[in-house]
């Protein structure tokens, strides 16, 4: 059901799913995201849904939605141009009636990431004075504590944890390493080479099973080095105690989707890369604005969405509350998909 | 096989790692 339509002109950008308390409810809600404005709606039951909050912003521009995952009635936004500059908090007064921000960090941002526990982390600066911050957001959005974690020699470009391993953290780097760090300590236990076939790849989900590491990969631009295609999403197993890797399973498009999915994307912008992944599922807008999700266990294309009404689709979320598909098109028209 | 291909594997890799990782 199309919850928006956007009146002001401007460019819908990003969508996520919160749980936000409203009048002692906890709700599960949407957050949309467009250039300026970030709206929070709540349902109302058969599909429809009132935007409750909204919060402006006047000089940067929203960059992407960053939803820290466990929390209740906080969100973070990522604002910038072309590059993050700010970090901002979301969430209203203890009343209820006012929204209120909270800038968490500024600076040259290159990647942030919401984790468990209330827990944000981002790396920053360039190469000689990289900085990795751990927050740990307290009640009111603002940093309880920061904890820094040991950087690597080259520039992080994205964070994915490890699914049940919370003091976890893995990070993709520029020169095609993966890094592992311990949360607790700030340790940076082993930098593992994935190959060059992974230039530039976006970290998406990990876990850890009968001591090795398997990795969901994707990569922000296409190659077309592959006999079926571009590989569009790649499971890839690391031992992370002797750092040696090898690719598992190929998640590449159904035949005749092929030559047409290099992303919005470039290889300096890596985080408008438009996919995400969930439990063993991933999904991807495709620049003929169709949408295609993935079973990861089986390793096949499992559906195709295409535009809708002659629009394309412009980015693509799962819930992280439950399994909906949230898609988005740039007029600001979102679409909610039980899978 | 696979396994072998990347060396002995160990369950507590990541207690190891940050055991042997520098503080």
């Amino acid at each position: 059901q199309p919850i928006e339509q956007n009146p002001s002109g401007s460019c819908s950008v990003d969508v996520s799913a919160v749980w936000w308390d409203i009048a002692g409810f906890k709700e599960q809600c949407i957050i949309t995201a467009c250039e300026y404005v970030v709206s929070l709606w709540k349902p109302l039951g058969a599909w429809q849904w009132e935007k409750t909050y909204s919060w402006h912003f006047t000089e940067v521009p929203v960059l992407q939605i960053v939803p820290v995952p466990d929390a209740c009635s906080l969100v973070c936004v990522a604002l910038g141009n072309l590059e993050i500059s700010e970090i901002r908090a979301l969430l209203c007064s203890s009343d209820g009636k006012s929204e209120k921000q909270v800038l968490l960090s500024s600076g040259n941002i290159k990647a942030a990431l919401g984790l468990s526990k209330r827990r944000l982390v981002s790396s920053s600066g360039t190469l000689c004075d990289q900085q990795i911050d751990l927050m740990a957001l307290a009640e009111d959005g603002g940093s309880k504590e920061k904890q820094s974690l040991m950087p690597p020699e080259e520039t992080v470009l994205t964070f994915a944890e490890v699914q049940g391993m919370q003091e976890a953290l893995l990070g993709s780097t520029i020169m095609n390493n993966i890094v592992i760090w311990n949360l607790k300590t700030g340790q940076l236990l082993k930098k593992m080479h994935i190959g060059d076939s992974f230039h530039a790849a976006v970290c998406h989900r990990a876990y850890s099973e009968m001591g090795l590491l398997f990795v969901v990969l994707s990569h922000p631009c296409a190659q077309e080095t592959e006999p079926l295609g571009s590989p569009v999403f790649q499971l890839i197993v690391i031992n992370p105690k002797t750092a040696l890797s090898m690719g598992v399973l190929l998640y590449c498009l159904p035949q005749g989707q092929a030559g047409r999915q290099v992303f919005v994307s470039s290889l300096l912008n890596i985080r408008f890369l438009e996919g995400d992944v969930k439990d063993h599922f991933a999904a991807a807008v495709l620049t003929s604005g169709t949408i295609a999700v993935w079973d990861l266990l089986l390793g096949h294309c499992a559906a195709l969405l295409p535009p809708i009404s002659d629009q394309n689709w412009s980015f693509v979320k799962w819930s992280g509350t439950d399994s909906h598909l949230l898609a988005g098109q740039k007029d600001g028209n979102i679409f909610i998909y039980r899978y | 096989r696979r396994k072998r291909n990347l060396g002995p594997i160990s369950l507590n890799w990541f207690e190891e790692l940050s055991s042997e990782a520098p503080p």
